[in-house]
């Protein structure tokens, strides 16, 4: 009953601790040493991945940009088969990062790479 | 003491397209053919990357490149003995085949040094372009003021865009040692120019992106 849910709205925003908190982007700070592509990656010598973590709310309000997929498996976990799992906080919005590489054949190649930061988390 | 699985039984490894990617750059993989970058050629793309970039590689968008992609290409062949008195003449050749069909070409400049200081004088230089079956033809003035010394000629028109059949390219390096002969000391060569291809890559992904994967139903 949705008068009930609309009644019941606090209590679940109160439960998923207020508002909306974008404190499931997580910095993460990694080296191309640390992946092993130091040999052909000659800058940037680390960058800043971020990923997303954490539950995704009860409720999926329209400012997490969860497409309605993701809001109709919120229901059927909950309401229909606890067997469909619940939407996972993933990426929203990612930002590039510029890269300068050595090719096999010698070259030096300086290149753009798309969706390489996580900058904005989303439930899918 | 199990002895080692020979490797023809171990599982096949799926290889993730991103990996597969990344082990077709990989040095040491068969086909490496040249040894890491280095001298010149590496200290121009490092400024230019740092020009481009910051410190954790992020685009910077006021000084765009106007392109995602640059590659240096280095001369992998030249001619014999260079020098002949004052004269300096090296016949360059630049391979070109094999790139990314995804990479498509915007623009092709060479950068050379047009002067180098030397401890007795100074040493001029020019570029020509070596057309098969005609007399080199000497290649425009640099396109724009040198940089840092360097200066960057267009060639785009030489590379016949879109004619993706261009193998390779040739020029002729020409210097002369202007201002007193030194002493007996040996004359320093002019570092090689080199190739900046810009291009525009239509999969800027890191993995080739794999066609819409048919998933069974699981």
């Amino acid at each position: 009953d949705t008068g009930m849910l609309a009644h019941d709205l606090p209590n679940y925003l109160r439960e998923q601790g207020g508002e909306k908190s974008d404190c499931s982007l997580h910095s993460f700070p990694v080296s191309f040493a640390q992946l092993g592509w130091n040999p052909w990656i000659i800058a940037p010598h680390r960058y800043n991945l971020r990923y997303c973590k954490g539950t995704c709310p009860h409720l999926l309000r329209y400012d997490y940009h969860a497409p309605n997929h993701a809001v109709v498996q919120s229901f059927v976990h909950q309401l229909v088969d606890a067997n469909v799992p619940w939407p996972s906080r993933v990426p929203y919005r990612y930002s590039p990062i510029s890269v300068l590489m050595i090719e096999r054949s010698g070259a030096i190649l300086y290149k753009e790479y798309e969706n390489m930061i996580a900058e904005s988390c989303t439930c899918r | 003491n199990q002895s080692p699985l020979p490797l023809g039984s171990l599982p096949a490894v799926p290889t993730l397209p991103l990996l597969q990617a990344l082990r077709m750059r990989a040095p040491g993989s068969p086909g490496w053919q040249v040894g890491p970058a280095s001298g010149q050629p590496l200290r121009y793309m490092l400024n230019l990357y740092r020009r481009a970039a910051d410190r954790e590689g992020r685009p910077r968008r006021s000084r765009s490149l106007g392109t995602n992609t640059i590659r240096l290409v280095q001369a992998s062949s030249h001619g014999g003995q260079p020098w002949a008195g004052r004269w300096y003449l090296q016949v360059l050749t630049y391979h070109l085949e094999g790139q990314p069909e995804a990479e498509h070409l915007l623009r092709a400049t060479v950068v050379y040094l047009p002067s180098l200081s030397l401890a007795h004088g100074h040493l001029l230089c020019a570029l020509e372009l070596v057309v098969a079956g005609e007399a080199p033809r000497v290649l425009l003035s640099p396109t724009a003021r040198p940089r840092h010394g360097w200066a960057e000629v267009d060639i785009t028109p030489y590379l016949a865009l879109g004619n993706s059949s261009v193998g390779s390219l040739a020029l002729r390096h020409v210097c002369v040692r202007a201002g007193r002969a030194g002493g007996h000391d040996a004359p320093v060569a002019p570092g090689h120019p080199f190739l900046l291809l810009y291009l525009n890559d239509t999969q800027a992904g890191l993995a080739p992106p794999a066609a819409e994967p048919h998933r069974h139903q699981c």
